[in-house]
């Protein structure tokens, strides 16, 4: 299965993270 | 298995790809590979990959600007991987020396952020567990005896009652309460200006050592401050393989 997950950072940065 | 693309407030993006203990740093614009590690007993180790030779060579301040990039980017991710509490494992960001020190050269891009299983940071650093557990047994103690006012104040005496207990052990393996100067990363007063307060220090010969950094309630440990952390260790400790970085 694929999960999807956003998180932004302290920084402002945006994380976008896919898992396989 | 993995992909994080991470979008700085510039909105340039960064992406990085991982599989097995390999990780590949793309540029999100242009998909052209800028790195790729390997995560070894040794830490990150630059592995070879295709590179056109038809590619503009890249001017000395472009390559400055473009790791720096890079940095801003697997210090995001960490920070993100870090807050990732429900996760089972550690989160690690390693990269070479010269990679943490602002200003520095740019020589070799290994680098790698991900996540440690519990066996590896055992195997690394022995002593995590039983930190933890002393962090957690003396918070509650400290906590059923209740009248330390604030929850800043029942912070201090928290931090102060496990350097006393690490103290008392007078075993070498484990220091508490040190503070190292941050430019030079000598020993200094405690709690002294300018200088690096540390919580606990496992040094675990030849190779490695490893950071405690306790915390209380919504605190966290910040990407930026643990590479302060670090870079003083690095200094204190020079020729390390593994500086390790764990909150508790």
């Amino acid at each position: 299965s694929t999960t999807q997950e956003e998180v932004v950072t302290a920084d402002g940065s945006r994380v976008l993270s896919i898992r396989i | 298995d993995e992909q994080h693309t991470v979008t700085a407030p510039d909105g340039t993006r960064t992406v990085f790809e991982t599989s097995g203990l390999t990780q590949t740093i793309r540029d999100g614009g242009s998909g052209e590979i800028l790195s790729r590690s390997r995560l070894t007993t040794s830490g990150a180790e630059p592995e070879a990959f295709f590179q056109s030779a038809r590619a503009p060579q890249r001017l000395p301040r472009e390559l400055k600007r473009l790791s720096d990039r890079i940095l801003q980017a697997a210090i995001s991710l960490f920070t993100t991987e870090a807050i990732r509490r429900n996760r089972d494992g550690t989160a690690i960001f390693a990269a070479p020396a010269s990679e943490y020190i602002p200003g520095d050269a740019f020589n070799d891009r290994a680098m790698w952020v991900g996540a440690v299983s519990q066996r590896e940071l055992d195997r690394l650093c022995p002593r995590n567990a039983e930190i933890q557990a002393l962090a957690k047994s003396t918070a509650a103690e400290v906590r059923a005896l209740g009248g330390y006012g604030t929850e800043q104040n029942f912070g201090n005496i928290v931090h102060r009652i496990i350097a006393h207990k690490i103290k008392s052990m007078k075993d070498p393996g484990l220091i508490a309460e040190v503070s190292y100067a941050a430019e030079t990363g000598i020993g200094v007063h405690y709690s002294s200006g300018q200088s690096i307060r540390l919580d606990v220090l496992e040094p675990v010969r030849p190779s490695t050592v490893c950071v405690y950094d306790h915390k209380m309630g919504k605190a966290i440990l910040r990407a930026v401050r643990a590479v302060d952390i670090i870079t003083a260790i690095q200094k204190h400790y020079p020729g390390m393989r593994n500086y390790i970085m764990i909150e508790v």
